[in-house]
């Protein structure tokens, strides 16, 4: 289903909480939002490569689903910091 | 396992507990921890002291946001713990999130403490996460039958490439704990949303009448609603669903949207601007966002305030610009107010007393364009909210393009 609004800016904030935390997603502010864009979808894949989700690279409702799942604080995956 | 593999270079490890959870009994806690390095401790040559004073090296601690780490917690549900791999000072240590609810049993109204424990110290070994699922490293939570809890292989595998197998024949890797733990049931009832791993199997429903033809001149519905700008269409098993995004009308089963739900909906309605969609069935009905079934549902409908003697309701549609609903009910109908929430007095009325040119039950309702369209048997009328006076009247399939 399309999804309402502002629930869209809400998933698409905790999206980049999530992979910030669990996939080392730097947002770097470019001019270019495009830029921005493909490197979010980028970790997407990455995290939905991890959990066997069809990797589409879009935030999907069982991409956000399983984001919302409670887990383990540690990165799935990590250049050592 | 973490970049550049750290583990412990000796075999006896120490571990000393800061702190409890008031959610639990001390002695559970300890027990849960210990079972937890027993895990471990059974399928490599490793060994596991607690101390009760000074620095081990595995510290295990209950704590809430922020807690002196750079990894704050982040409150119910979500992060639940984490743990460092081996190595000096904080290397080693494991954090609980106190927000939690942790619990010795096994149900979905806490997160069980050996679990998590035994999650934590694969970490504290120097395990990363899994991708395998099942696995105890696979980074989320998941509740599962503790009694006899046993290692998958991908975890043995990981623990066992950074230490090797236990030294003598111990038992085998599977650990066989006495089934002294009481596990609360985990409720009978499935969780009503899908979680996101469980694919609906095909299930192979008692065969359903077969999908009528869009444009069946016959056509008739069982209940039609609005849903974030598109239309649903309603009948048996099926649905319709209509989008302003793509011109092609989508076919779907009720089944593929939300997989508890029965088929065979009396009615349906959406409260646009809560979200929500509310179905009902007999006298039941479910609250829906999107694609999850809202906590609590199925409600009796005289919740809403229907007298007893109302065992089913034939259609139900929003008026966005009053926020009423109204609910027909053979020849008469009822207006909820959907901000008190309540059945608004003087109700039920007569549907050909205020409608003019609806005489008769109506099967399914929906509002459009300042329109209210009312289905009867294979005909649509369409009405005029303000004057409530009958437009015209077409075909029930209309909307799909025949």
């Amino acid at each position: 289903f399309p999804v309402a609004p502002e629930k869209e800016k809400e998933d698409m904030q905790f999206a980049k909480k999530y992979l910030e935390n669990f996939y080392e997603f730097k947002e770097e502010k470019t001019l270019f939002k495009a830029k921005d864009l493909n490197q979010m979808s980028d970790k997407i894949r990455e995290m939905q490569s991890f959990f066997g989700l069809e990797v589409t690279g879009e935030l999907n409702p069982k991409t956000l689903d399983m984001m919302k799942q409670p887990r383990c604080g540690i990165p799935d995956v990590r250049s050592y910091s | 396992t973490f970049p550049q593999r750290p583990t412990w270079k000796k075999e006896d490890v120490t571990y000393r507990i800061l702190n409890y959870t008031p959610d639990m009994l001390q002695a559970d806690v300890e027990e849960a921890i210990a079972r937890a390095f027993q895990l471990w401790s059974s399928v490599t040559p490793l060994r596991f002291t607690r101390v009760y004073g000074g620095q081990a090296d595995i510290m295990i601690s209950f704590a809430a946001g922020f807690h002196g780490d750079f990894y704050s917690f982040d409150g119910p549900g979500g992060t639940l713990a984490h743990a460092y791999p081996p190595g000096a000072g904080i290397g080693g240590d494991a954090h609980f999130d106190e927000d939690e609810n942790w619990t010795k049993f096994t149900t979905y109204s806490g997160y069980n403490l050996f679990l998590v424990t035994a999650h934590e110290l694969g970490h504290s070994l120097g395990l990363g996460h899994s991708n395998v699922f099942g696995a105890l490293m696979y980074p989320i939570y998941m509740a599962t039958d503790t009694r006899n809890y046993q290692l998958h292989q991908d975890d043995i595998d990981g623990i066992q490439a950074l230490y090797g197998p236990p030294k003598e024949s111990s038992a085998p890797p599977t650990k066989a704990f006495p089934p002294q733990e009481p596990t609360e049931m985990i409720p009978a009832e499935a969780p009503t949303e899908m979680s996101p791993r469980e694919e609906p199997t095909e299930m192979t429903p008692s065969k359903p009448p077969q999908r009528p033809d869009d444009c069946d001149p016959h056509l008739t519905f069982d209940a039609i609603t609005t849903l974030r700008g598109e239309t649903l269409f309603f009948k048996d098993s099926y649905v319709w669903r209509r989008s302003p995004y793509f011109s092609e009308i989508e076919r779907d089963t009720i089944f593929s949207f939300w997989p508890s739900l029965i088929a065979g909906f009396d009615a349906a309605y959406e409260v646009d601007n809560k979200d929500r969609v509310l179905f009902f069935k007999d006298d039941q009905y479910w609250a829906v966002s999107g694609y999850s079934i809202d906590p609590g549902f199925p409600k009796p409908i005289q919740n809403l305030g229907f007298p007893t003697s109302v065992r089913k309701i034939d259609a139900a549609v929003h008026n966005r610009n009053t926020k009423r609903t109204y609910f027909f009910v053979g020849n008469k109908y009822w207006s909820f107010n959907e901000n008190t929430q309540s059945m608004e007095r003087g109700y039920p009325r007569k549907i050909a007393a205020d409608f003019r040119g609806i005489s008769h039950p109506i099967d399914a309702a929906l509002q459009k364009n300042g329109y209210f369209y009312f289905f009867h048997g294979s005909k649509q009328y369409e009405v005029d909210i303000k004057k409530k006076k009958l437009i015209r009247i077409m075909k029930s399939n209309s909307w799909f393009n025949c």
